[in-house]
């Protein structure tokens, strides 16, 4: 099953390891299965 | 046998310059890390001499962080070890995890370069933020040129 | 036309490892600006390039987020601390682990 480990606390700058999570949590299925159950996903970060 | 070499030749060829590719996006990835996190710190060290101090204590976040967000209505349900070594996040919603890199990003900290949106004037401070010998690639990056789809020979790095 | 395409090989050879060279360059700066003790503490009075620390705010991160309908939590981790993220179709769930101190966890406070 896809779970991912990451290494965290390392220096600043570490890599877009965390675009993967959030791709794997955000993904459309999972969303689509749960929207029904709870509320609205949450927004991506704005940008200034 | 000519033609076979040719191929090899060829194929080894196409490899490179996909890795070429790459390795410049990692570096301009590293230059804007490093615009952020010098842009960050003089910025922090003016808002210190106009406040003459720094924030309170415990409304500043020291770097290396993570941040995760999610909803206000998402119910978390938080186990945490008695020596805070271990934590488990239950969340009823889905969430976002971000780097401290990713949140500078977003703060501005890299002055839109990332995004190919930079003015003259923010330019030439990034510019001043890294090496001489590495400014052809805040150029290029201001002008909307990112490695990782463009042609190879096309730019001033 | 095989000298030519040995030609442009080598080019791409050198190019390629000018660029392993500026990505070492930069790898390092980077950590020796992040990890400079001038910038974890205080700022040096008249410090060198790169003094003052880095932080952010409370306000930093609540401009990057919709603070009416998004909360942020914040995670302060000692290095190699591991963060695992579950199975989605099993659980929105998120473990993490240091083996080298504790972990400090808060929630950005809204105002």
């Amino acid at each position: 099953r896809s779970r991912i480990l990451v290494s965290i606390g390392e220096s600043f700058g570490t890599s877009e390891k965390f675009q993967k999570i959030n791709q794997m949590v955000c993904s459309s299925d999972c969303q689509l299965k749960r929207s029904a159950e709870v509320s609205a996903p949450p927004k991506p970060l704005k940008r200034l | 046998a000519q033609e076979c070499q040719n191929l090899e030749v060829r194929r080894e060829k196409q490899k490179r310059i996909e890795r070429i590719k790459q390795k410049r996006a990692q570096l301009q990835d590293l230059l804007l890390q490093q615009i952020a996190f010098k842009n960050l710190v003089q910025r922090n060290e003016q808002n210190e001499q106009q406040n003459q101090g720094p924030p309170a204590l415990n409304s500043t976040i020291q770097l290396p962080f993570l941040i995760v967000n999610t909803s206000k209505r998402t119910v978390i349900d938080c186990s945490i070890s008695s020596d805070k070594f271990e934590y488990l996040f239950n969340f009823d919603n889905t969430f976002e995890i971000h780097d401290d890199s990713e949140v500078l990003k977003r703060m501005g900290m890299s002055f839109g370069l990332e995004a190919g949106k930079c003015s003259v004037e923010d330019l030439r401070t990034a510019k001043s933020l890294v090496p001489k010998a590495l400014e052809g690639y805040i150029t290029d990056m201001s002008a909307g040129f990112s490695w990782v789809n463009q042609g190879l020979l096309s730019s001033s790095a | 036309r095989h000298w030519l395409l040995e030609k442009e090989l080598q080019e791409l050879q050198a190019a390629e490892q000018q660029l392993d060279e500026l990505i070492q360059m930069c790898t390092v700066q980077l950590r020796l600006l992040t990890e400079d003790p001038a910038n974890q503490q205080y700022p040096l009075v008249g410090g060198q390039d790169g003094a003052g620390w880095a932080y952010v705010t409370c306000q930093d991160l609540r401009s990057v987020v919709d603070p009416s309908e998004e909360m942020v939590m914040v995670v302060k981790a000692p290095p190699e601390t591991l963060l695992q993220v579950s199975d989605p179709e099993e659980a929105f769930q998120v473990s993490l682990r240091s083996t080298q101190g504790p972990i400090d966890v808060f929630l950005c406070p809204e105002d």
